[in-house]
């Protein structure tokens, strides 16, 4: 039946700015998104919630229109519906932000009179999402949202929503998002997040923006048609049978005549591969034979033989007319804006690897280390996906915001990143301060686990279980079980028992960055970190290296 | 290793050099506990006697003898029963572990390493005019869903689930020739874990024809039986 949570896309790290909102303190994330359901003040269209405060704040805004920040411990969960640009049906949910009708003539407002007195006013229909001049269906048309017009002579249109792929699929099934999960020859599909009977790598949380929920069928990976693992051993994955939809695919705006990105948008008539061969024509099966046709990427532009990319290769490309040679890339001339960043990248690689550890809070910085604590790669300061931003090179000149390199433009406690992770914001990096670098250990010893009684901490002090009860500030911890003076259901030796929480002592039931914290006995602060020394280095950990790795090619 | 580049000295600590009984490198290994080396199978193919091997541990310069080395003969050999390219090696006398020696992480059984996670593997091989021979060179790329490089285009149907891919679509780098038996390591928090040994390929660092590595996790339990009763 599904949780009331797959109605919204969770971001861990990020908080938005919202003047329409409200506070509360629930257990949960599941109590925070039936607050927002049931908001009457305004229309709640996302929510954060903060495990340790347990505070929830319903939102009227979501990333389409608010500023959003970085907050350590906060969750975004934003509604899927208010950021959809699909239709469902006849779209009476449809909550986008189309405000030109089919014809390119500008919506007039829904609160405004002229040139056209609206029979439906966010007054009458306060449930109907009538807001600005985006394109709604108050009244349930069978032809889908529309809106009163701003040309005089033209009351109303019909603006032109593309459907949600829920029922059937445009294109190849990208973005195919229904719940048919039998192949086409009746086998019924493996659990996406499941290994048995097929081992495989299209694990959902590597690959958020793929939807791989449940077992329904899905095209994560440029194939022809949505697909899936089977149940059956002897069969390890198999197509399925999704309709097409009856509507036109969404529209991704011209081709290029040049090659900008991966070219998958490269719509120019170049035919001749880098190495001169012909290509061969995509509607043939000589002399190679193949599943590249127009008809199985009806949106790819498989026209003639010209060089496309219709399966997110890295170029475009094409079968050559060669029977020795298969395939071969094309060379396409790169659009300007593209030769302009690629020089610059090109540049800034030529940066050494000169520092391995930051001082103070890390803002000078100024190494090239892009791994985040867990492991992530970083997203690029200059670029906007998968994470949206302000933190840019040119609203923070001095930050040194090169490439993806770990920085500290806003004085957090160290550098830090986005992700390439669209789930996580973002992370504290990969890097030590540069006096706890590790000393050299010279004897020959036994691997150390993180487990102990110690009065130290290893890592993140996860496993920490000793018996400091204060905080860095001095302030007494409250005990885990109590409630008094927090009320707090989220960390309890009920919900955690495995976390050790016992007595008040300090711990990191949340795997939190900063280690082992506890609620305070100060009914004016609710939680707060443990100040705990950090163990003596363990003189070998397996695949911990002391000396730094190039990793390279950075990319 | 074609492409990529010359590691920081003694930053891969696992990395082992087997050789001859002459003391002539022919191909990698990766340390996982201080008696024990991991390997491919076909390394072993010139003899069957353990006194035809020597390894060599803490190296950076293949053929210099830096202070950091250390020697040991091979006290055994075991080759996986199922003819998979994956051997275990028991070092005459465990490694003293120290900054250059250090053993690296084994995955847990059946675990499958993600679609778009980068990897590294490190070697002496065959670079194939890439520069730093003679120096411990790496390089990085993605590791390959099976389903993605069993294609057409691709190693077609070649590759066996208890393998993996690993490479970048373009080419231009790859381990190669000298390499092989050696690991292909991944960053899990802060550790690098073995997900591979450097097996087979099609050429080296062509387009679209990854390298393939045995795929450790699969093995585990024999890695785990087999040292225990020995």
């Amino acid at each position: 039946q599904g949780n009331l949570l797959d109605n919204y896309i969770k971001t861990e790290g990020a908080w938005i700015l919202s003047h329409n909102k409200h506070i509360y303190k629930t257990n949960n994330p599941e109590e925070c998104a039936e607050k927002c359901e049931a908001e009457t003040k305004f229309t709640c269209r996302s929510f954060t919630f903060t495990s340790k405060d347990q505070q929830c704040t319903t939102l009227a805004e979501n990333t389409k229109k608010a500023l959003v920040l970085r907050r350590t411990n906060a969750v975004l969960f934003e509604k899927r519906m208010y950021l959809l640009e699909c239709r469902r049906g006849k779209g009476e949910d449809y909550r986008g932000t189309e405000s030109k009708t089919r014809n390119g003539v500008s919506c007039q407002k829904w609160a405004d009179t002229e040139p056209h007195v609206p029979r439906f006013t966010p007054d009458s229909n306060p449930n109907d999402g009538l807001e600005e001049n985006y394109c709604r269906n108050p009244d349930k048309d069978v032809y889908g949202p529309w809106c009163y017009t701003t040309d005089p002579k033209k009351r109303f249109d019909f603006c032109n929503i593309p459907e949600c792929e829920e029922e059937c699929m445009h294109c190849s099934g990208e973005k195919y998002q229904g719940n048919i999960s039998r192949t086409e020859s009746g086998l019924e599909c493996q659990p996406w997040d499941a290994q048995k009977p097929h081992s495989h790598g299209y694990i959902p949380a590597n690959l958020p923006d793929k939807d791989l929920k449940m077992n329904y069928c899905r095209n994560p990976d440029g194939e022809p048609r949505p697909w899936c693992f089977t149940t059956d051993p002897s069969k390890r994955w198999e197509f399925c049978n999704i309709p097409r939809c009856a509507t036109p695919p969404p529209t991704t705006g011209q081709g290029l005549q040049c090659l900008a990105g991966n070219g998958d948008n490269y719509r120019g008539k170049i035919a001749i591969t880098e190495s001169g061969k012909t290509c061969q024509n995509w509607a043939s099966q000589f002399p190679h034979k193949h599943a590249r046709t127009p008809e199985n990427y009806p949106c790819k532009a498989l026209d003639e033989n010209y060089c496309r990319n219709p399966d997110g290769e890295s170029r475009p490309w094409c079968y050559t007319t060669s029977k020795d040679v298969r395939w071969e890339y094309c060379s396409i001339p790169s659009c300007e804006e593209t030769k302009v960043e690629i020089t610059a990248e090109a540049v800034d690689e030529q940066v050494p690897n000169t520092e391995d550890c930051y001082q103070g809070n890390g803002a000078t910085y100024r190494g090239t280390t892009s791994l985040t604590v867990s492991g992530k790669r970083c997203q690029a300061w200059r670029s906007m996906s998968p994470h949206s931003h302000k933190k840019t090179p040119a609203a923070f000149p001095n930050a040194d915001l090169r490439l993806n390199y770990c920085r500290n433009p806003d004085g957090d406690r160290a550098p830090w990143c986005y992700t390439t992770d669209p789930s996580v914001r973002w992370e504290f990096c990969h890097l030590k301060k540069c006096g706890d670098l590790q000393t050299v250990v010279q004897k020959p010893v036994q691997t150390t686990t993180e487990s102990g009684t110690a009065d130290c901490i290893l890592g993140k002090g996860k496993d920490y279980r000793g018996t400091t009860a204060k905080t860095g500030s001095g302030k007494t911890c409250q005990a885990w079980s109590s409630q008094t003076p927090h009320t707090h259901d989220f960390f309890t030796p009920l919900t955690h028992p495995h976390a050790g929480l016992e007595q008040n002592y300090c711990r990191n039931p949340d795997g939190d960055i900063n280690g082992p914290w506890c609620y305070t006995t100060d009914p004016r602060k609710a939680w707060d970190y443990c100040e705990i020394p950090k163990c003596p280095p363990p003189q070998y950990e397996c695949g911990k290296a002391k000396r730094k790795q190039k990793m390279c090619p950075q990319r | 290793i074609v492409g990529g580049c010359v590691s920081n000295p003694h930053s891969w600590p696992w990395q082992i050099s087997l050789r001859t009984s002459f003391e002539q490198h022919f191909c990698g290994g990766t340390l996982i506990a201080p008696q024990w080396v991991l390997t491919a199978t076909h390394c072993l193919e010139r003899s069957q006697r353990p006194s035809s091997y020597k390894v060599f541990l803490g190296l950076h310069h293949e053929a210099k003898k830096d202070p950091s080395l250390q020697i040991r003969d091979v006290e055994a050999l075991f080759k996986e029963p199922d003819g998979a390219d994956i051997a275990l090696l028991k070092l005459s006398s465990p490694a003293l572990i120290n900054d250059y020696v250090i053993p690296a992480c084994l995955p847990k059984a059946h675990t499958v390493v993600g679609g778009k996670i980068e990897c590294y593997v490190t070697g002496w091989g065959e670079t194939q005019g890439t520069g730093g021979e003679g120096k411990l060179k790496e390089t990085g790329f993605p590791v390959i869903e099976n389903k993605i490089c069993n294609r057409p285009e691709f190693l077609h149907n070649k590759v066996k689930s208890t393998e993996l891919c690993a490479g970048n679509i373009d080419g231009g780098t790859d381990s190669c020739q000298g390499d092989s038996g050696g690991p292909l390591v991944c960053p899990e928090h802060d550790k690098f874990i073995q997900h591979g040994v450097t097996s087979w390929g099609l050429g080296c660092a062509q387009p679209r024809k990854p390298g393939v590595y045995v795929r450790v996790s699969s093995y585990i339990s024999w890695i785990e039986r087999t040292i225990a009763n020995n």
